[in-house]
This record gives structure tokens, sequence and C-alpha cells, in this order.
């Protein structure tokens, strides 16, 4: 039952190899408790990052004081997380409807 | 087992009861067996698909061993039904088992996934607890016997990708080393995670190039080929190393090292929306996809016996 409430994931795009040294760097940082989904090898690659809401202030002042670009791949995870739940109940219900 | 709703997530009990429907409804040509048990004692379940034979060359598969790619064990649930479905009705299906087994593992990582559901949806690690630390988990994707603690696996036990005190530390890895060791006669080797859209071959954790890199390419290119046909999903393919990160002690290095020629890793969808999270109402058609692509291999497999 670990809240993901505000939580975000972030699609970044590196565009030069020394940016992407800088996002592993980041990643690394222990207290900002970074979950690397997808990494990126090269420049143009997409990086996703799982970023805990109170990490987000910061990873996203990071981003934006070095020029590196990303959008917002999931707004909440908790809400996806919710309707991932909301349907497997209901599926589960279903079945046991039909049954 | 037609009743069973394949287009929604379920639980491992639903899983592994599943199994036993599904072996019960073929029962000559499906068994569960159990080649393990996990760190905390839940089983390791394989199916077995066989007509027939002793020791015949067989291919494995496996899902869901980083436990949040849920999306990647509704795949392995879905294409055991077909497997089981298939044979006797698809021509090709009923040649590869006429002539060989398939095996597959749908929950390679019970714990894990039991933890996806009932405590943290992100969990991607086992539930070893490791001394020294309150950090649970070693990274089963990077604890094989190839390259073990080289670049590209932490050995800090609060990373992701924690490579665990020593090579087959994990229960879940150790069995199927041993079950794979034991059997003597795996001529595919197919491991499947999720996401961003790749089908990978050894090596993971040296640029070197495998002995076999040209076959392995072209193949991957024909099996990607197939998988783009049905809804057109973009696949890109190559070596682990070269194609996204370099990665020590993973599963498929191992198995090559083993002799398993055909040694393949697939990173289903998708390509960056939800990423773990992916949406139920994708579970059938990745999973379609992805039967494509996994047959290719195999049909190459019973084609080039060696």
């Amino acid at each position: 039952n670990d809240s993901f409430i505000g939580d975000q994931v972030l699609r970044i795009t590196a565009n030069s190899e020394e940016q992407i040294y800088m996002l592993k760097d980041l990643a690394e940082l222990d207290h900002l408790q970074l979950d690397v989904w997808r990494e990126a090898v090269k420049p143009e690659d997409s990086m996703d990052i799982h970023v805990p809401h109170s990490s987000l202030q910061t990873v996203k002042a990071f981003l934006e004081s070095h020029g590196i670009s990303y959008s917002v791949m999931i707004e909440d995870v908790q809400s996806v997380v919710d309707h991932e739940r909301a349907e497997m109940l209901a599926a589960r219900s279903t079945a046991q409807i039909r049954s | 087992t037609n009743s069973f709703d394949y287009a929604n997530y379920h639980t491992l009990e639903e899983i592994y009861n599943w199994m036993d429907e599904l072996a019960s409804e073929y029962p000559h040509l499906v068994t569960k067996e159990q080649i393990g048990s996990s760190y905390e004692g839940r089983p390791l379940y394989i199916l077995k698909f066989s007509t027939g034979g002793n020791n015949r060359p067989s291919i494995w598969i496996d899902t869901g061993i980083h436990s949040r790619e849920w999306v990647t064990q509704a795949t392995g649930v879905w294409m055991a039904k077909k497997i089981a479905s298939d044979y006797g009705n698809d021509e090709s299906i009923t040649s590869i088992l006429d002539q060989m087994d398939i095996f597959i593992e749908i929950v390679t990582n019970p714990d894990g996934f039991h933890f996806t559901h009932t405590k943290n949806r992100m969990w991607r690690k086992t539930r070893s607890i490791n001394a020294g630390t309150s950090c649970v988990g070693v990274d089963p994707n990077r604890n094989w016997d190839a390259g073990f603690g080289g670049p590209g696996a932490s050995s800090q036990p609060c990373s992701e990708t924690y490579r665990g005190p020593r090579a087959n530390s994990e229960k879940e890895v150790k069995a199927i080393v041993d079950f794979v060791q034991a059997h003597g006669n795996i001529k595919a080797f197919v491991s499947i995670h999720s996401y961003s859209q790749l089908l990978l071959y050894p090596y993971g954790y040296t640029s070197t190039p495998v002995p076999d890199k040209q076959e392995l390419h072209d193949l991957a290119q024909r099996a990607v080929s197939a998988l783009s046909s049905l809804y057109g999903t973009s696949y890109r393919y190559g070596s682990i190393i070269t194609t996204i990160y370099q990665a020590s002690g993973g599963t498929i290095d191992w198995t090559y090292k083993q002799g398993i020629k055909y040694s393949y890793t697939f990173e289903l969808r998708d390509n960056g929306r939800y990423g773990f999270l992916l949406p139920a109402n994708q579970i059938i058609p990745t999973a379609q996809e992805t039967w494509l692509a996994v047959k290719v291999i195999m049909e190459h497999t019973r084609d080039n016996p060696y």
C-alpha cells in the first residue's frame, strides 16, 4: 500500500552525452529516491524517471537550470494505480456474477 | 480456461489456479511442474507443453522476472493458452510440438509479484533480505553468472539494479539455472520484460559481439517484422549493450554462455505513455503481436537444429 500520490513520471530527453552523464549522476542521489524506468544511452534517447512528489521541485529545477528538456509522462502515478485497481475489482465482480 | 478474463490483470493466486485449470483441460499436452520455491516460500511453477518423447529439444519462455512489468505475466498467460489451443489446429505450432517441448514460467518472481499486488505496485526486485541494510531485494536480471559484478549492475542493496551478494544468490534465479542445466537440451530461451519495445540478444556485459551475431540479428529482424505486421508497433533490435545499455549478470548472457544459441529478451509495449502501468485493454494486442515474434523464433529453432 505504498502511496504514489503526486508522484510523476518524467520523460527526459538529453541532447548531449554530457547531459546523459548529468542525469545518471542525478538518478544516483539516494535522497531523491528516483526510480529510472527507462534509461538513455545516447542523445535524443528518452529517459523515463519516476519522481516522488517530494523530489519533483528539485528535479524539475535541476532540469530547467541545465536546459534539459522534459515532459510529464504520467501526471499522478497514484491516480493511474487507483484506476488499475478499480478495473481489476470491476473485472473480478463481473466474473463472479458470470460464474 | 475459456471463461478466464485474459484482458485483465490477475493476482498470483488467480494465475496459479488458472494453471491448474489449463493442465486439467489439456491433460495430454500440458503439465504444471514445480522447479523450486521463492525466497518467501512460494512455489515456482512452470507449464510444460509436450506431446511425448524423452528430453526433447526444448524452448523456454519466462515472463515477469521484474514483478512490476505486469503486461509480461499477462502475456505469458495468453500465450500459454494460445499454445494449448493451437496444438492440433495450427500447423506451425503442431509441428513445433511434435518435435520439441515448450516450457513457460509465467510468474518468475512470485514474491515480487505478490508484493506489487498488495504493498507496492512499482516493486521490481526479489524480496530477499539483505544483511546489514533495511533495503530489500535483488534485481534478478543482474544475478546470473555472466559478467556478474561488472558494470551495469549495482553493488548497493538499495539500488533497483542491485546484483546481489553473489551470482545465483536468488532462489528464483537458481531454480532456473538448475532446471536448464539438468535438462541440458534447451535450444531457445526467451525472457520477456516490458517496456520500451525492443528485441535483444546477447551480450549485455561486454561489447564483444556474440559469435552468432549475424544469425541472431537476422532472426530478430524477421521476428520484429512479424510483430509489427499486426498493429504497426515499432521495435528496435540488436545486442543489449549496443541497443539499450551495459548490463552485467543478465539472464540471456548466461543462457548463451550455456550454449543456448537462440537467447533473446523482449521489452514489450509501451513506448512511453504508461510504462509499467500499461492499461489492461492493451494486454491482448500486446500478447498477440508478441506471439507472432515468439513464433518466428520458435520456428527458426525447430528448423535449425544444432
